[in-house]
């Protein structure tokens, strides 16, 4: 074998004509009937396809959705209790993993890779910085700036349309399902309304006034208390007998109580999401203010879970199953419509200064997105050929049965949110 | 793994990160 690879001379010769027509055919077909030239919708707003030089399409002949999910299974593997720690220090070295911060440093409990690339940090290594936007992740920051005519630049030169990387309003598509998300607090769904200004909600037949509960004055200290009205008084028990620790349970108090909690939350924030319907895709930029973005990248050996950038409420997420390019830089500055492209969970709400967008982008490696409130979200599934939706579609599901007066999911600056996990 | 930010601020707004810049949870992306 040694005199064979020594010895044996390199000839190269050129492929018949033939082979290299067949290639250009399976590429052209592969391009034209796996959805890579995609219509975002009927009405033809945004057409994404796969731009880039050769490299890009070698990648995007390649099964990447599959060899993401076998990454995934590999890495889920239990490794041997001796090997994991050398393993993961291993790891660390090369992908310059910091083992002082992260919470278990007993590297033999972290039962695979998969494990220890999910892992925690202690409490206090992260302070929060008092700024109204902070980081959600570690990374680098690939890009920044001010997003004008509705397109995002992703490089210099290279834009997306923010209308196909967040989706556009359209109930009636019929590849848009709308998902409740069971609330995971004590209120009442069915009395749940969004309301103007000079409504009420209306609960268990206790009716508040939304000007008092949220107060317009600019003190903290402003009581929040819910105006019962004189015909809204809760029946009582039919067995005409309460102890204490039963009126205590009234499920109307409970709810009472979670509305003026609710209240108080938008009241800090700063924030009134159900007062008025707005819509969320971030086109209804307020006068003198403009959309801004920012892209950070997380490296392997990146802390891998990421965090509430400010006080936020999140309304609706969208899915968008799609391809698991690598998002590196590399690629970043190869494959156009790479963002658009790649599978994503984009959370769309609200803040204090208009609408907010958070969006997890997957990768190759890391195709699994987690969010730590929503237990119905399944990403990198794996699809049958012929069910696979097409790239550019998206389920949605609100988040308005989480709080009745916030109309969505309230989250504090630094809260941890979720995660990207190996495959 | 990447995630995007995309936000309404006022004109005042102003990012104080530069590109190419490492970041950690928590620190400053920017400020009104």
């Amino acid at each position: 074998l040694s005199a064979a690879w020594k010895d044996t001379p390199t000839k190269w010769y050129p492929l018949p004509l033939a082979v290299g027509a067949l290639l250009l055919v399976a590429i052209d077909y592969r391009k034209n009937h796996t959805g890579k030239e995609v219509h975002l919708d009927e009405h033809g707003n945004e057409v994404v396809k796969l731009k880039g030089p050769w490299q890009v399409h070698v990648l995007g002949a390649l099964p990447l959705r599959n060899l993401s999910r076998l990454w995934g299974y590999l890495n889920s593997l239990e490794l041997p209790v001796w090997f994991r720690p050398f393993g993961f220090r291993l790891y660390s070295y090369i992908f310059g993993c910091n083992l002082d911060e992260i919470e278990n440093t007993d590297l033999t409990q972290y039962k695979s890779l998969g494990d220890f690339f999910y892992r925690r940090l202690k409490d206090g290594v992260r302070p929060i910085a008092d700024s109204v936007l902070v980081s959600p992740a570690d990374g680098k920051v690939l890009h920044f700036g001010t997003i004008s005519d509705l397109h995002v630049e992703q490089v210099k030169g290279i834009t997306y349309s923010l209308d196909a990387f967040l989706g556009v309003e359209n109930p009636s598509s019929p590849s848009s399902t709308v998902i409740e998300i069971p609330k995971t607090e004590h209120h009442d769904n069915k009395n749940h309304e969004v309301v103007t200004d000079e409504e009420f909600a209306n609960v268990n037949g206790i009716q508040y006034s939304l000007g008092n509960l949220l107060g317009s004055g600019s003190t903290k200290s402003q009581q929040h208390q819910p105006r019962k009205t004189p015909t809204s008084t809760p029946s009582p028990s039919s067995s005409g007998t309460q102890t204490p620790d039963q009126t205590h349970l009234d499920p109307s108090q409970s709810v009472q109580d979670n509305l003026a909690h609710d209240a108080t939350v938008a009241y800090e924030m700063g924030v009134r999401p159900a007062l008025r319907r707005r819509s969320t895709s971030g086109s209804d930029v307020q006068e003198g203010h403009a959309l801004n973005f920012v892209v950070i990248y997380l490296a392997p050996g990146d802390y891998h879970r990421f965090h509430s950038p400010t006080a936020w409420i999140v309304q609706k997420r969208r899915h968008f199953v799609g391809e698991l390019f690598s998002v590196s830089p590399y690629m970043a500055k190869r494959l156009q419509n790479l963002f658009v492209l790649n599978e994503r969970v984009a959370l769309l709400g609200r803040w204090k200064h208009g609408f907010f967008g958070m969006v997890p982008v997957g990768a190759t490696n890391v195709g699994s997105i987690k969010i730590n409130f929503d237990s119905a979200l399944r990403t990198n599934e794996l699809h049958p050929r012929r069910s696979h939706p097409p790239p550019g579609t998206y389920t949605e599901a609100t988040y308005s049965s989480a709080s009745p007066i916030l109309g969505g999911k309230p989250l504090n600056k630094g809260e941890e949110m979720g995660g990207f996990c190996l495959g | 793994s990447t995630v995007v930010l995309v936000f309404e601020a006022p004109l005042s707004f102003e990012f104080k990160v530069g590109a190419g810049q490492k970041v950690k949870v928590g620190e400053v992306l920017g400020d009104v």
